[in-house]
């Protein structure tokens, strides 16, 4: 079983093409392991990644070094999925 | 025994809702369970058929969990599901449309991808084929169409999470849509279901010439989200899949437009709250009947301008 403990889920707000551009080169960085829930394509759509736990640092200094804009959509993704977890199981015994 | 107790507001495993498949099947005389093929792992392709006589009839398809880990998809189909069934009889919209036409909803449309969610990777999109010589597993379901496959707006790279496959229609989920798409020939409306960033999309993806239909898709789409906004005020984006999201190609909508299902249509539900791909299990009912409210213009457009 896989878990995301440490993974972050971050929803970036992009204020042009240049900073699509540059999400766009974090993209095709394949040893940060990000898996993209909203791709970065066009500035009025907010882009949300989950990082791994091990990458997270990297990846908010590189967007603060860029000066893009952020926010943590998901702390821990594992709270998250052991609370979907835990209801489940709840709405199996009734 | 059947209980007729299925909680649906709750998200449940493929066992549980194959379970509720037939119960439904059971309870009203009008759905029928018909397999339209296998998935990867030779689990079956279930598709509920609703149909009040005829043959052949004008039809509506819809499909929810191609993308394995959109939880509320394939929740939703259910309810979806149990609704069109309970309302055939007292609601005059779906009454009057089953009487004219027939319906088809394939609640998971990637079974394998499904159960891998539950044991092994809750975020697990992809379907579970292998690649010859790769490390990496499993085809993006929604880039595999033959509708500008390949092309800028898929990956090339099986690791990445939107590897276009092979070659098109290499996985059986979506070859197993295509032959039944093609051996019906009548189907005159096509939703495919997915979550999570509140949009209501219509071809192209792959392009960016406007389809010839585009106006009366729009006003389609315009009236469907006013009336999805209606109930609890969630806010929807609509337009065509490249101006309003991104440029996506081998997408299933493309396809089946350009087989010539003009009604050709894709949602991505809601995420009231920062949740993603986690939507809490008690937003599922709500999700449902607000998409149900858009789902039935479709629907009535469908019916009431036959091509």
């Amino acid at each position: 079983l896989e878990t995301f403990v440490g993974h972050q889920v971050l929803r970036i707000k992009t204020k042009n093409e240049e900073e699509v551009k540059q999400l766009q080169l974090l993209e095709s960085l394949e040893h940060l392991e990000l898996d993209f829930w909203i791709n970065p394509s066009a500035t009025a759509v907010p882009v949300d990644v989950r990082i791994p736990a091990v990458s997270v640092q990297s990846v908010k200094a590189f967007l603060e070094s860029q000066g893009i804009e952020y926010s943590i959509l998901i702390e821990d993704l594992q709270d998250v999925l052991d609370k979907e977890k835990q209801d489940m199981a709840e709405s199996a015994q009734r | 025994q059947r209980s007729g107790s299925f909680d649906f507001g709750a998200y449940h495993t493929l066992d549980d809702i194959n379970s509720e498949l037939d119960h439904l099947v059971s309870e009203y005389s009008f759905v029928e369970k018909i397999q339209i093929g296998e998935s990867y792992e030779k689990r079956p392709l279930y598709v509920l058929k609703f149909s009040t006589g005829g043959s052949n009839r004008p039809a509506i398809w819809l499909d929810a969990g191609i993308h394995s880990r959109e939880w509320v998809t394939q929740a939703s189909a259910l309810w979806i599901a149990n609704k069109i069934a309970s309302d055939y009889g007292t609601d005059a919209s779906i009454t009057s449309l089953l009487d004219k036409m027939d319906l088809f909803l394939l609640p998971v449309a990637n079974p394998d991808g499904f159960v891998y969610t539950h044991t092994s990777n809750r975020m697990w999109r992809k379907t579970r084929s292998k690649i010859p010589g790769s490390i990496c597993v499993g085809v993006d379901p929604n880039r595999n169409w033959d509708a500008g496959f390949g092309e800028a707006g898929a990956s090339g790279n099986s690791c990445s999470e939107t590897y276009h496959g092979p070659y098109p229609n290499s996985e059986p989920e979506v070859k197993s849509i295509v032959d039944f798409v093609k051996s019906h020939g009548n189907i005159k409306a096509f939703v495919s279901i997915h979550s999570y960033s509140q949009l209501l999309l219509y071809p192209y993806g792959y392009t960016e010439t406007p389809v010839p239909d585009q106006q009366e898709l729009h006003e389609v789409s315009a009236k469907a989200v006013a009336a999805l906004s209606s109930l609890y005020g969630t806010k929807y984006k609509y337009g065509s899949i490249i101006t309003t999201i991104y440029r996506a190609s081998g997408g299933t909508i493309d396809w089946t437009y350009n087989q010539g299902i003009k009604y050709s249509f894709t949602f991505e539900l809601r995420d009231t709250g920062r949740y993603g791909f986690l939507l809490p299990a008690k937003q599922i009912v709500p999700t449902a009947e607000e998409t149900w409210l858009a789902l039935k213009v479709i629907m009535e457009h469908t019916r009431d301008n036959m091509y």
